[in-house]
């Protein structure tokens, strides 16, 4: 038996849309530690994983650890019919080849519940190691958004260079080329319009536009991201979820031949 | 042109 609810539904409705159009069928992981999907897109060149932790819950019940397979596309279309106000709470059986999700909204005069069917999904579990980043870079998830959209429009790839000086956006495309720097600012007066650098040593890496435009559909779910970076790891984009955890994505970088 | 990595040459699969 599986009843989660969730006062925030909106937060489910964000990630949804945060993810549905890089994956396509997912599986929802319920433990006693909360409601976790990872997933990779179908190159297999950008993963996702979302944690909600069970204490963000108003109520968790989750009597032993489950694995749901959903479509994306098909949970967002029901979750869209959820009002911005209203508790979520998804419901499963054991052994239930569909899921519930019930919808409240606050004042309580409606109550609707929309049924959807699970699917089995082979997915394939990554294991990510811990790893020591050359640098992460804290900054306005808006800021992000509009460098990764406003880029895009110039190339295909983006060169993501930081040194002290602060973090480079670079690309080039058939038109000529950009760089966008943006100097670590800790000054202002509000903590989610900073820019905050840590560096251990400067690292340059390249990745396609593409992917990193998908990961900015998460923006609603937090004014702040951090990009961490390694020379010859894939960068790590997370956005934490407030008081309930996070979702991050992860990205190969492309190497010159 | 450099060319695009995939995630399983970084992370192994459980």
């Amino acid at each position: 038996m599986l009843e989660l609810r969730l006062v925030q539904g909106s937060l489910l409705k964000k990630v949804l849309e945060a993810i549905k159009d890089l994956v396509n069928d997912a599986n929802f992981d319920c433990s006693a530690t909360g409601f976790s999907l990872q997933a990779m897109d179908s190159s297999h060149v950008a993963l996702v994983a979302l944690l909600l932790r069970s204490e963000g819950f108003e109520h968790y019940r989750c009597d032993r650890n489950l694995s749901m397979g959903m479509n994306l596309g098909n949970m967002a279309k029901m979750l869209k019919c959820a009002g911005n106000d209203d508790i979520i709470t998804l419901k499963a059986d054991d052994g239930s080849d569909t899921v519930t999700f019930m919808f409240e909204s606050p004042t309580q005069d409606k109550i609707s519940d929309f049924e959807m069917k699970l699917m089995d999904i082979d997915s394939e579990h990554l294991g990510i190691p811990e790893a020591e980043y050359h640098a992460i870079v804290r900054m306005p998830s808006s800021e992000f958004g509009r460098i990764c959209k406003d880029l895009s429009s110039i190339g295909d790839t983006v060169v993501i260079s930081v040194t002290k000086e602060g973090v480079k956006f670079s690309t080039r495309g058939d038109i000529g080329t950009a760089n966008i720097v943006c100097r670590q600012n800790n000054t202002v007066d509000k903590p989610e319009e900073a820019t905050i650098i840590e560096m251990t040593e400067p690292v340059s890496l390249t990745f396609a536009l593409r992917y990193m435009n998908s990961f900015t559909k998460a923006t609603p779910l937090s004014s702040i991201v951090t990009l961490s970076l390694s020379s010859d790891l894939p960068v790590v984009v997370e956005y934490k979820i407030a008081e309930m955890g996070y979702i991050r994505f992860y990205l190969a970088p492309k190497i010159e031949e | 042109t450099p060319l695009q990595n995939n995630l399983s040459e970084f992370y192994f699969t459980t």
